[in-house]
């Protein structure tokens, strides 16, 4: 479903050569629950964006259903991420200006999805989520791990083919963490929807069939586990 | 040496009430390193907000050193701010234009550091943090835990009696964030720094003294613990 061939990125600073991706090769089927892990700096968010067209390669391959994502021009690119792939940030990226509900509802707009059945879809989201009652709070008016919580949200709403989240819990405490595993979990079972998940949280890690461990760039272990 | 009396905020949404803080009485000695848990949108960061002079209250006092802070004005706050506590925000709070050098020693420089000792200090602190030969780039070229180091450094770098840390290690993998620990102690036992550090991370709580633990802006409860 995901294939990565070689992927290469290098960043020169002054006299420096950071090598965020070095030579990473990955098979990755439709339906897995994959976790990616390893230090701060090895490569995690490089990786996904360079799988989710956020950002260009130097040298490498990457395939999804066997279209050549790193070729594609902008708008069938933009098309891609728009119907089949959600996306985390580490960041969140919300929009300040939108309340929770409008940035969980963004996609969808573009999309064409009728106001109806987006507000039906956005309020049963954010519920899942734990942030009833919270749909019209604009980012800065929401604790931290709410508004990841928000960007969790966007990212799943519309049951893309392929979520790339990075570091989804990474402000939640244990029991919202494990409802959005549970949920994830759900996503991944009952609708085929693939998970690769960047992350440093163990009790994430427990939930993956899969864990791809990177450092400095290159992928150093791909193990199948099973799960608890 | 910290003294929060009664403090009470509260936010009102629509026709809904949210008591970020309900009644919150505490005591922190100079020289103590506590763990603020609890789940997300239980007031970690409000409290926090509350004791750096960050945000109003509406009701309630809070005491640094007997110095009223909910009571000081504009130029004192600041003053007090800049001299006496390192904040880590839990969004960081990076100035995007400047390197992570600059970053770390813009409080200096407001402080009126010389040149030379804002050097050798700000390469000191960011090699501590494992950003060595990271220090002139920006936060734009950095991992989020990369980032989240540099607003550490920021924080510590000029040895504040007091550090408030909202969530440190949130994007920080198990190395990086045994060494920060390490680090935190470090500044705790030699120096006396007082910590209050918020945090879900079961891997921070257990170098706790004691463990402060909130719920619906309420804390539940305040026990010592045998750090491990
Ligand atoms: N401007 C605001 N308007 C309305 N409610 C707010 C506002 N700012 C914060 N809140 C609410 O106050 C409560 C406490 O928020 P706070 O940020 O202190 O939580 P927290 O414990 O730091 O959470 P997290 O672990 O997710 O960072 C939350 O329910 C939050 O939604
Ligand atoms: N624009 C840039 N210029 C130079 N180096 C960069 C740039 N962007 C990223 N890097 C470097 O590339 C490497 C990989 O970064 P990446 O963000 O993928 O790490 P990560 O595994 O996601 O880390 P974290 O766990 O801290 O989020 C890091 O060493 C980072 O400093
Ligand atoms: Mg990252
Ligand atoms: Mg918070």
């Amino acid at each position: 479903e995901i294939k990565c061939i070689d992927l290469c990125k290098t960043y020169v600073q002054g006299d420096a050569t950071i090598k965020a991706l070095d030579h990473v090769t990955l098979d990755i089927e439709q339906g897995s629950f994959i976790c990616l892990s390893g230090p701060s700096g090895s490569g995690k968010t490089t990786l996904l964006n360079a799988i989710g067209g956020l950002d260009e390669l130097d040298s490498g391959e990457i395939s999804i259903n066997d279209e050549r994502v790193d070729l594609l021009s902008k708008g069938p690119l933009a098309d891609l991420r728009l119907h089949h792939i959600g996306f985390v940030f580490q960041a969140y990226n919300l929009i300040e200006v939108l309340t929770a509900r409008e940035n969980v509802e963004f996609v969808m707009q573009v999309q064409g999805v009728s106001a109806k059945q987006r507000k039906l879809k956005s309020m049963a989201i954010l519920k899942e989520v734990g942030l009833e009652g919270m749909e019209n709070r604009r980012p800065a008016q929401l604790s931290g791990g709410q508004q990841q919580r928000v960007a969790v949200a966007r990212a799943i709403v519309s049951q893309p083919k392929l979520v790339l989240a990075d570091e989804p819990t990474a402000n939640l405490d244990s029991v919202s963490a494990a409802h959005l595993m549970e949920l994830f979990c759900e996503l991944n079972q009952n609708h085929d929807v693939t998970f690769l998940i960047a992350t440093h949280d163990e009790r994430v890690m427990r939930y993956a069939e899969r864990l791809i461990r990177m450092q400095d760039g290159k992928v150093i272990s791909d193990e199948l586990q099973i799960n608890t």
